[in-house]
């Protein structure tokens, strides 16, 4: 052990194992945490070399064998607590993220809740065994936060009951979603439902892209990787363009609203249901944003208590650089607003759990307000993060521009999270609005 | 803030809007001038503090709010009034998430049992708090939150607290309770052994996988015997 570290840890004047069961809401999530853990960095299977090293290809080669292994292992196991499975996620995943990711975290969750029994019988076993791998394309190349101006198309075929999907412009290309360059066989698309004439506006539809024997892309189908990224080296984000590709009728969700054979359209009961989605999402993002900054606040402030720099008086030893005050001023608040978002981020996973309960008696009265809430929060954690994660890397000086720290990769992935699922000046601006409203 | 002003009452966590309502109504003349509210600020008093991040965040949501009544009297429409208000539509979201922030800190700290992590959480969130003013300062001082002299006197306060979370700080990244599989970090490790694991790190390098890399062969080695 460092001498520095030690005495530092020797001199506190409090127990860690305290706060850590706090942060963890107890004693007990804290000894299963960390059983969880141990199930995962003693596993051999999840023992790969420093991602560092490897090309992008080697990145995504990686990332698939462990992601296999990740949910096949969760099954396994018979790990099936949200919070545990996103434990065992994280600590297999590290800083980085997996190409099923959005297969287990949007393809499967929209068939369970969006789909008629009929469909779900369907689709399910044939996604849960992964011989349909599916992703969730929404954003298209010039159509972000905004989704009414998504492009794509779903005519209505009422002669063969059939939709025709169709990329009309290169703008309408679904561009980002996660696996969709290499991994995925199916994607639930997004796009603007035409029959009878009239646009009723956004719905999903179940598309085949890959042939399930040979993976090759369907005919009609353009699809790959959109190439590399700040960060996200594993994933392969990919682009979509749809050339009047046909998909039976029953592919498209219909547990809300419907289209009948004759090309009818049926009305969904309600437009909330999908604000609950966003607003799990975001709060999750939320929780992120205090785990990438306590993450980088460990590495800054041990390092800064290891690392001695220049001298404060002269002809003495050069001190810890922990005990500048500058350097202090850089960190502490940093490590303050760590502590400070780890209890948001609790809040807000409460508070959403709590509401469901209300959503799920049809009592929407809170959803407003929580979906403001959790707009406006996703951006300004995301914000205060993203710049504090680098105040860190500052912090520990040159070191910290290498890999090796860390702190880089912390950086390249979660910066991502300020413009994805709603990008921070809409996610502002969507709060200001509740709040002039009230 | 539209339906404070019309006599209706907020639940949830706007409903500061309601009373900071009358609070920001200006005085009947005769009564204390307008300018001379009560500054709320007591720079010890966390409670004070999310007094203080209420009201500022209560100001610029009705800033805002004003914003748009004058670009609609100037017969924008609807969305041009909107988009001309941004700036202020954006500093109220952000003042209202950060009371949002400050005032779950010291909730939170109400749950605390064990008196000396009560005594360096309540520190972090003081500091928290007041380190927030001194970057926001503009607003606290617009709002008449804050004088001028409390300003040097924040920054004395945070220096105090910096130097008070000194001796916990590296306890206080421990309790984060971060693997250094979790962290893959060299500068980060647990046991602060940094500099020989960076060395090692370095030399595990692909481009150290020979002592000579085969591109001194092709362009280094031709282009010296050239010369």
């Amino acid at each position: 052990m460092n001498p520095d570290l030690h005495r530092e840890r020797e001199n506190a004047t409090i127990e860690p194992e305290i706060i850590t069961n706090i942060l963890d809401g107890g004693a007990e999530k804290t000894r299963r945490r960390r059983e969880i853990e141990s199930l995962v960095l003693n596993d051999p299977d999840f023992q790969h070399e420093d991602l560092n090293f490897l090309s992008r290809g080697e990145r995504y080669e990686v990332a698939l064998k462990k992601s296999i292994q990740m949910y096949s292992k969760l099954r396994d196991y018979g790990i099936s607590d949200p919070e545990e499975i996103y434990f065992y996620k994280s600590v297999t995943r590290k800083n980085n993220h997996d190409p099923f990711g959005v297969h287990y975290a949007m393809f499967i969750p929209m068939v369970s809740s969006q789909c008629l029994p009929e469909q779900r019988d369907k689709w399910l076993p044939l996604a849960s065994s992964l011989k349909v791998v599916g992703t969730y394309a929404q954003t298209e190349l010039a159509h972000g936060t905004h989704i009414r101006g998504l492009e794509t198309t779903a005519t209505y075929d009422p002669s063969t009951q059939e939709f025709v999907l169709n990329s009309p412009t290169i703008t309408s290309i679904k561009w980002w979603p996660g696996g969709l360059g290499k991994t995925a066989n199916h994607a639930i698309v997004l796009a603007q439902l035409y029959t009878q004439g009239k646009c009723y506006g956004l719905h999903a539809f179940i598309v085949p892209i890959r042939c399930m024997k040979t993976h090759q892309p369907l005919p009609g189908v353009v699809v790959g990787d959109i190439g590399p990224k700040f960060g996200f080296d594993e994933v392969d984000n990919g682009y979509l363009k749809l050339d009047n590709i046909r998909i039976p009728r029953e592919n498209m969700l219909m547990k809300y609203s419907k289209v009948q054979p004759d090309g009818t359209y049926l009305k969904p009961p309600s437009d909330k249901l999908t604000y609950g989605t966003m607003v799990f999402i975001r709060s999750i993002i939320v929780g992120e944003s205090a785990i990438a900054l306590a993450k980088s606040c460990t590495i800054a402030i041990r390092y800064s208590a290891v690392r001695h720099q220049s001298e404060l008086r002269a002809g003495e030893p050069e001190p810890q650089i922990l005990d500048y005050q500058a350097q202090q001023h850089k960190l502490f608040p940093l490590l303050a607003t760590a502590y400070a978002f780890t209890f948001v981020g609790q809040y807000m996973k409460n508070t959403y759990n709590r509401i469901t309960g209300d959503i799920n008696q049809g009592d929407f009265s809170q959803l407003p307000e929580l979906h403001a809430l959790a707009a406006g929060l996703k951006a300004f954690t995301t914000w205060t993060v993203n710049a504090g994660i680098e105040v860190c890397r500052m912090a520990c000086g040159g070191h910290g521009y290498s890999r090796s720290s860390g702190l880089p990769d912390i950086y390249v992935t979660f910066t991502a999270t300020c413009t994805y699922e709603g990008e921070n000046t809409v996610m502002m601006l969507q709060t200001a609005r509740y709040l002039v409203k009230s | 803030y539209r339906q404070v002003r019309d006599g209706k009452q907020l639940t949830g966590i706007v409903s500061y809007l309601n009373e900071s309502h009358q609070h920001l109504q200006p005085q009947p003349t005769g009564s204390r001038p307008a300018g001379s509210r009560p500054t709320v600020i007591s720079i010890n008093d966390l409670q004070s503090l999310v007094e203080a991040y209420k009201l500022r965040a209560a100001n610029l949501v009705e800033t805002a709010a004003k914003s748009l009544q004058t670009e609609l009297q100037h017969s924008k429409s609807q969305e041009d009034a909107w988009n001309n208000s941004s700036l202020e539509l954006i500093r109220a979201s952000d003042a209202h998430c950060h009371y949002v922030v400050v005032k779950l800190f010291a909730a939170k700290l109400s749950e605390i049992g064990n008196t000396a992590v009560y005594s360096v959480l309540s520190t972090l969130a003081l500091l928290y708090a007041l380190h927030g003013v001194a970057s926001n300062s503009g607003d606290f001082l617009q709002a008449g939150l804050l004088t001028v002299p409390q300003l040097a006197q924040i920054t004395q306060r945070i220096k105090a607290l910096m130097a008070e979370i000194r001796p916990n700080a590296v306890a206080l990244v421990d309790a984060f309770d971060y693997r250094d599989e979790m962290l893959n970090s060299t500068l980060g490790r647990y046991d602060g052994n940094v500099y020989e694991n960076m060395f090692e790190w370095a030399k595990s390098s692909p481009l150290n996988r020979t002592e000579v890399h085969e591109s001194y062969y092709k362009h280094m080695k031709p282009l010296q015997s050239r010369l």
